[in-house]
């Protein structure tokens, strides 16, 4: 069965910050994202799942370079938004799946995922939109992800720079 | 400062699916999307946030008549995965602001969200990606949402359809 995906990407160049355990009101997430905009610094991915009893966790994925920029820059809000802890991982890469068969079929997210299972690869964030879904995985499996994904979904073209999506 | 939003969609014919604190290992995310997908049920998006303690929780956005019959799917999955809980919400909208101005102006999420909080509306959950920002809000919250949106970015042609991104 042919899916309409028309590459995979992959990008190592990120770091992964996550406050932890913020207070879940209205406000909280303007707060976060303005400090950073204030600076300037890029935010490519934010990801905000459920919440636990009244707090929540806000991950962000920026470039490496603003890693140690943004830290500081989240270390001054952490108090007013009440973040438990800041996490920050550098040590992590996005690999995406990108084309107008993610919205039309549903088994490829499925086979997405069972392509990095196969492969012993474990996801620590989960983004999808209607034509792109991503997820960050440890920086040292980029390139078999990018493999596994290559072959699951028969792309005889592979692309391994960052797109806009 | 204008930035390049072509537009705010909102739909509140969505239900929110999560399987809580799955055991966050490889093949857990594979086996739940397969079950939605061998049932042809299409998932819109998919968020995953950070681990706490060796579990994650992952949550869907499906459509409101699917609802009943995914947590049928997954109540069948949920032990398999050793999620604690599923929850499901149908009374959720979703509500985004599409556009490339997403990433190329770092301050467009602070202004989504800025509008938001001072609209009173809590943001449950968020997915982003280059082109995109989508919250997940309460239903009724919706109207107001988007009209905040509209005024925090200047629309004047507002789009309440939902439209694939
Ligand atoms: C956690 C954060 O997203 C909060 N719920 C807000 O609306 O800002
Ligand atoms: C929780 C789930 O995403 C798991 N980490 C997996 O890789 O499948």
């Amino acid at each position: 069965e042919k899916v309409a995906i028309t590459g995979v990407t992959g990008d190592a160049e990120i770091a992964r910050i996550a406050l932890m355990q913020v207070k879940d009101i209205p406000g909280v997430a303007a707060r976060i994202s303005k400090s950073l905009a204030d600076a300037n610094v890029h935010i490519q991915l934010i990801i905000q799942g459920i919440r636990h009893d009244q707090t929540n966790d806000f991950s962000l994925i920026i470039s490496q370079e603003d890693a140690q920029h943004s830290q500081d820059i989240l270390q001054r809000v952490s108090q007013e938004v009440k973040a438990q802890e800041i996490q920050v991982d550098t040590h992590v890469a996005r690999v995406s799946v990108i084309g107008s068969g993610v919205a039309s079929n549903p088994g490829v997210a499925a086979r997405m995922f069972q392509a990095l299972a196969d492969n012993e690869i474990n996801i620590q964030l989960i983004s999808s939109s209607e034509i792109r879904i991503a997820c960050i995985i440890q920086e040292d499996q980029l390139d078999s992800a990018i493999r596994a994904l290559h072959e699951a979904f028969d792309l005889s073209n592979l692309e391994r720079k960052t797109i806009s999506t």
